[in-house]
């Protein structure tokens, strides 16, 4: 996370590959699920032996005797519809959910979050020495528009993305942030409304930084847990 | 430090099985897999055993998966370990070890059985020690040249089997990330430990966690993109060796080359893309700062380490680059747009496709659809019977449920449950957008947060 700073999201977690290196974040949704983005899995039936998701710290690499770390072995990946970019994550156990694990609301089908909302990204990804990239990283970002980001993107956005605004400071996702969430506080309750995804540059002050719009794929969500 | 398993070939949730069943199968005993190893080398006719890693069970064999009248099965209480001497078509030292099958020699000429003293009357009478089998090629003599048998052409009275030795019989190209043969020894000489054992060297690549590596016994393997293969060794004081193993002559051709996109992880990707996502200029690969490493482009001929571009050349997530920036030594470049991995459509559906009424029947990743009926392999929520009207036929996609992305269909994979399909929305098919109207948000009970640190002013 570009332009943020040491923070809390405890439905932030980290994925570790098999040699226990963070590459990628995802969100809880469920004790058993994470939800992350396509961009950072090899394929839809990758054999993901091996691969972890870490979370209850703060740390990107905690010591041995962090107190509240659980790490959980990977079980399977699911992929989203296919315009979502989006992928569940099955975890081989549940999450214990206490003072630094919680779930993450989702949001009601198709929900629009309004213009201006602030939310929240969260990460251990890239800080390009904003932030201190050995813990946990969060900054702010107004949601921007539909209408307002289309014509920033000359009508390239589509009604799976969600945008916000870009800052002068230049706050934003970067690399080892993907897959991590866009959370938005409503009515005392924190949302995914959005999933980082890769973008060509990081925290541009000059255009608005996309999410995959989670509301659009939230039956699909419900249905996988299902299944 | 020599585990008496090295002698032993592993398969995993395996059952050699005798047709028909033998009447005197040896009870089985208690112990360790090593220890049960031990047994197995020190018994004459044992060669192979079964060991139950649960009830730590093993019960010693008298015969291999090439011993006649016996079959292998799929069973996941037993590991099956067979000795390694019996299972290689290939040769160490000079193959007095060798207990293959191979019957005819260099020539092609058919061996005589050992048993036999006609057309050629000879002195080494088969006995359980020395492994004259049958006609199989063997070396009783210790011959330089190799396992050899006295022929069946009375004109010629032996000759060499012409088996490879095991450093010669399979060769690897490139950095040997793919070599699956079965040399079991370093450059000088030493042993190499198993790769499911953490004695004497305790070590990160366990088989079950790396199963694409080919981790198997004690072989030499290539799991971290060294330059080439190689093993932790039976010698305490010396971690790891590279091995000796001939390179093909001919370099393989890169599959599946791609440059404006990446697929999997990118390990053919050979595009221009030389920047990290936050701006940094990747280091070049042919320099070595600011980063120090060992990915030196001679030494990765088939990588295409150029300039300094984004590259996999270690099996990473993605590829990946060493940077500029003195603080940051990797970064992946993720920014690279996947290439697509879905079947090209064949059909369109209008709406939802709750009334495509189409005969596609492979998901979006080609796998094929359960039957609505079946029972398996997933006990479907959704049926003929429950869904009536939805017009469920055979395994063809359907939307019986009105989902809003498409028909779809369960799987005849067993890993996955259900799946959208091969097919695409119809152009100009007009569904509501998620924009026209927003609902009022509502929650249960997840999403909060107990304690903030902003604020306790961070």
């Amino acid at each position: 996370i570009v332009g943020g700073q040491p923070g809390n999201s405890p439905w932030t977690v980290s994925i570790r590959n098999r040699a226990g290196v963070h590459f990628c974040g995802g969100s809880l949704v469920q004790e058993q699920w994470v939800i992350s983005t396509r961009q950072c899995f090899s394929s839809c039936d990758a054999d993901l032996t091996g691969y972890k998701v870490q979370l209850g710290t703060l740390f990107k690499d905690p010591g041995p005797g962090d107190p509240d770390q659980q790490t959980i072995p990977i079980v399977r990946i699911v992929c989203g519809p296919s315009e979502s970019q989006l992928v569940m994550l099955k975890l081989s156990r549940p999450a214990v959910l206490n003072r630094r694990v919680a779930l993450i609301c989702l949001p009601p089908e198709r929900y629009v979050v309004p213009a201006n909302t602030v939310c929240e990204i969260a990460g251990w990804g890239e800080t390009r020495g904003t932030g201190e990239s050995s813990v946990l990283n969060v900054a702010q970002l107004p949601v921007l528009a539909h209408g307002e980001c289309n014509a920033a993107l000359r009508g390239r956005l589509k009604e799976s993305e969600l945008c916000t605004a870009p800052l002068r400071a230049g706050v934003g996702a970067c690399e080892g942030d993907y897959g991590g969430p866009l959370a938005c506080l409503t009515a005392d309750c924190w949302v995914l409304e959005g999933v980082i995804t890769p973008s060509r540059v990081c925290a541009r002050i000059d255009q608005p930084a996309l999410f995959i719009r989670v509301s659009l794929y939230v039956d699909w969500i419900h249905k996988v847990m299902k299944m | 430090h020599r585990s008496p398993l090295n002698d032993f070939q592993r398969l995993r949730a395996t059952e050699l099985l005798a047709v028909p069943a033998d009447p005197v199968a040896p009870l089985p005993e208690r112990g360790s897999a090593g220890q049960c190893a031990q047994r197995c080398a020190a018994s004459l006719t044992c060669r192979a055993f079964h060991y139950n890693r649960q009830s730590q069970l093993c019960q010693l064999l008298p015969w291999t998966q090439h011993s006649p009248h016996v079959q292998l099965q799929k069973n996941i209480h037993y590991d099956l370990y067979q000795k390694k001497d019996y299972l290689r078509d290939c040769i160490v030292a000079d193959g007095s070890s060798y207990r293959g099958t191979r019957a005819t020699t260099e020539k092609g000429l058919r061996c005589q059985r050992w048993q036999a003293t006609t057309p050629h009357d000879h002195r080494f009478r088969p006995s359980p020690r020395n492994g004259l089998e049958e006609n199989y090629c063997r070396n009783p003599d210790q011959d330089k040249r190799g396992p050899w048998c006295y022929t069946v052409d009375p004109n010629i009275r032996h000759q060499s089997c012409g088996i490879k030795k095991c450093e010669d019989a399979v060769c690897m190209t490139c950095n040997g990330e793919e070599y699956r043969g079965t040399v079991d020894h370093t450059e000088s000489g030493t042993e190499c430990q198993r790769w499911d054992l953490q004695h004497p060297h305790k070590h990160p690549y366990h088989p079950d966690k790396y199963p694409d590596k080919g981790l198997d016994d004690n072989y030499c393997r290539n799991p971290d993109s060294s330059e080439r293969p190689w093993c932790y060794t039976t010698d305490p004081s010396r971690e790891r060796e590279y091995c000796r193993i001939r390179i093909c002559k001919k370099r393989p051709r890169p599959l599946n080359v791609t440059t404006s996109c990446f697929r999997g992880k990118g390990e053919s990707y050979r595009g221009r893309v030389n920047v990290t996502v936050s701006g940094i200029p990747c280091q070049r690969w042919d320099a070595q700062t600011p980063h120090q490493h060992h990915f030196v482009p001679e030494k990765y001929p088939c990588k295409d380490l150029q300039e300094n571009y984004c590259r996999n050349p270690d099996g990473s997530e993605a590829p990946w680059c060493f940077t500029a920036h003195r603080a940051i030594r990797i970064a992946f470049c993720f920014h690279i747009r996947r290439c697509p991995d879905e079947l090209s459509t064949q059909e369109c559906y209008h709406g939802h496709g709750e009334s495509y009424h189409g005969h596609v029947s492979k998901t979006r990743q080609g796998i094929t659809c359960q039957p609505w009926a079946a029972q398996a392999p997933h006990v479907p929520q959704i049926s003929p019977v429950t869904h009536p009207e939805a017009h469920l036929e055979e395994n063809y996609c359907r939307n019986p449920d009105n989902d809003s992305h498409g028909p779809w269909c369960y799987t005849m994979d067993p890993r996955t449950p259900f799946d959208y399909c091969a097919i695409k929305p119809c152009s100009g098919s007009a569904v509501p957008s998620v924009l026209e109207n927003a609902d009022v948000m509502a929650f249960e009970q997840c999403g909060r947060r107990d304690e903030r640190l902003q604020q306790k002013g961070r």
